[in-house]
């Protein structure tokens, strides 16, 4: 473990629990990409099987984190699809994650480290999360703007997978350690944020609201 | 550590 991938998975958690306190409090997903929260659901799920093949003594923290980002995505989902249903922007969410998810699964069997069941799932995981926010960024995208709360998690969201790049090239330097499939498509999801990182930094930052030219 | 195949990361 190192700095870079603990603020990481930090980031990660802060922006998981932003998204929930946003709709908890203001009991409203307006904003948000229910397909979005399906896709990273359906991304830990996918990446941690393993919880549910073998027996999980919860002797580790990592082990309580997977169940952790399982457990809140799904919760989620639970909150944007069931709960305040009534308050989720389907209009607008209107990209389509099938269009996501079949190149990646495709992908996924075509390059991976191993053709075995669960490194392929693995892989899917990967190349889906490299592509699971754009459903959100095209409904912000649609809306023309993103409530405050909503960048934020944005910026937490965007910046987990940032602090891993950092991660890569210390483990890369100091440990010679390299899983190329998780940085190429952690690099391709990193630069999906590149602009929402700009417009974070020069608007939210002063206070201002992201309102995209509509 | 561990195998190449294992993924040692979330």
């Amino acid at each position: 473990m190192n700095i870079f991938r603990l603020f990481g998975d930090l980031s990660h958690l802060a922006a998981i629990a932003i998204l929930l306190l946003k709709i908890w409090k203001t009991r409203s997903c307006a904003g948000v990409s229910g397909k979005t929260q399906l896709l990273f659901a359906v991304c830990f799920i996918t990446r941690y099987i393993d919880l549910f093949l073998h027996f999980v003594s919860l002797y580790n923290t990592e082990k309580v984190m997977k169940l952790i980002y399982i457990s809140a995505s799904v919760f989620t989902c639970y909150l944007i699809f069931f709960k305040f249903k009534a308050t989720y922007d389907g209009n607008h969410d209107s990209m389509r994650a099938e269009f996501l998810i079949v190149p990646a699964a495709g992908l996924a069997c075509l390059i991976n480290t191993k053709f075995d069941a669960i490194e392929i799932l693995w892989t899917f995981s990967i190349y889906l999360e490299a592509v699971a926010i754009l459903p959100q960024l095209f409904l912000i995208s649609k809306t023309g703007e993103a409530e405050t709360i909503t960048s934020h998690y944005l910026f937490a969201q965007g910046s987990y997978r940032a602090l891993y790049i950092l991660n890569w090239i210390y483990r890369y330097h100091y440990e010679s350690h390299v899983d190329t499939i998780a940085i190429v498509a952690g690099v391709v999801q990193t630069i999906l944020y590149c602009d929402f990182f700009y417009l974070y930094i020069t608007k939210v930052v002063k206070g201002q609201k992201i309102v995209l030219p509509a | 550590g561990g195998s190449l195949l294992h993924h040692d990361e979330l």
